[in-house]
């Protein structure tokens, strides 16, 4: 048994949450937001049979893209009289970052 | 040390985190939804010594019990003029579903 | 590769995430609550390269601290005409919680 841990872009999660179901798997969603840009995304928890992950992950890469976000930088804390102009800086946001991690014990109660 | 990772349906958590607390055991609560059914649930983290998993998933049965929900299948897409009569679907929810994570190092800060 | 879940309080969430993301480490932030307190605070998954792990806990210990919170213990269950005086208790709640979890497989996407 392997729990996969993917966080996915909040757009993407539905369709990859019908495609996994769709396939017989079983998944548990967790709202999350990122670390750097403080949007909201979405945890995916997936536990699997091991030799259903590389299936999985097929399914994840099919329904999750890659997205160009345009974000005004923090605010660098500033002396009095400087002045400050912010030009959005383009950040790559990608289709998923997964975990996989194995389970020493499994249970449906 | 383990850690256990608990989806269990949302009627049963706060029975569950208390007969859990006041074994002294500690745990941490997070809101989830099902992938399936789309309902919320709740995901508990339960970090606890090996010697106590045996004991912790006892718990969790005691006080985690399935539950039969009808719904109404997603509509498929329709042609024109055809018609669609939704027979609610019996759909068995267990318990909770348990994953137990082995943990290489554990710090309290 | 390495994936550290640490439950932390709060109101260190956002100093933790600005020291974690200005050295360039990547973070989760997943919004849950205590199981004995019942008080929201926050779990945080950041996933590293093995070699970073002291590093990542050094962060933690300087950005989350320990605080005193005086809480009204649950009212047991009374018998008619009984009165219950109730003294607030201390509960010393930690800095963070935190669980070093091995990864079998990592995937950007
Ligand atoms: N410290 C940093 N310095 C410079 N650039 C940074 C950075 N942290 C993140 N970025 C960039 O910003 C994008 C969004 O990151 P965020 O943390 O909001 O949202 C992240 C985070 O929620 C999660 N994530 C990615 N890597 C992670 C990891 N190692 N551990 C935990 N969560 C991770 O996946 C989301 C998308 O990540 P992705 O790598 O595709 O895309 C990242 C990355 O291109
Ligand atoms: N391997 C796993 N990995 C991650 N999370 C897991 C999991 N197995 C179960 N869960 C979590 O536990 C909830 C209850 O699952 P259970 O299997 O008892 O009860 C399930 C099961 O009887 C059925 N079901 C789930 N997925 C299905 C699928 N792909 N095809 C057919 N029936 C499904 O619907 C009920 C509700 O499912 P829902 O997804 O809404 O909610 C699930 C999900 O949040
Ligand atoms: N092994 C573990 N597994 C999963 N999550 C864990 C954990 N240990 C700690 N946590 C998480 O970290 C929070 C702070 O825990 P700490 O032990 O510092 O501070 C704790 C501790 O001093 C005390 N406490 C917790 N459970 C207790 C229990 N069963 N009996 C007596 N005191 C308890 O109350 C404070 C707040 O606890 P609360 O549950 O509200 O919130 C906890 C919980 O969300």
């Amino acid at each position: 048994m392997r729990l996969i841990v993917a966080v996915v872009q909040g757009s993407d999660a539905d369709g990859l949450l019908r495609a996994l179901t769709a396939r017989g798997f079983r998944a548990t969603q967790v709202n999350s937001a990122g670390g750097f840009l403080r949007e909201s995304n979405v945890t995916l928890l997936v536990g699997v049979q091991e030799e259903h992950t590389a299936e999985v992950l097929r399914i994840v890469k099919q329904n999750c893209h890659s997205r160009t976000r345009f974000v005004n930088p923090l605010m660098p804390i500033m002396e009095p009289g400087e002045f400050y102009v912010a030009n959005p800086v383009e950040v790559q946001v990608g289709g998923a970052t997964v975990f996989v991690l194995e389970v020493e014990r499994y249970e449906r109660i």
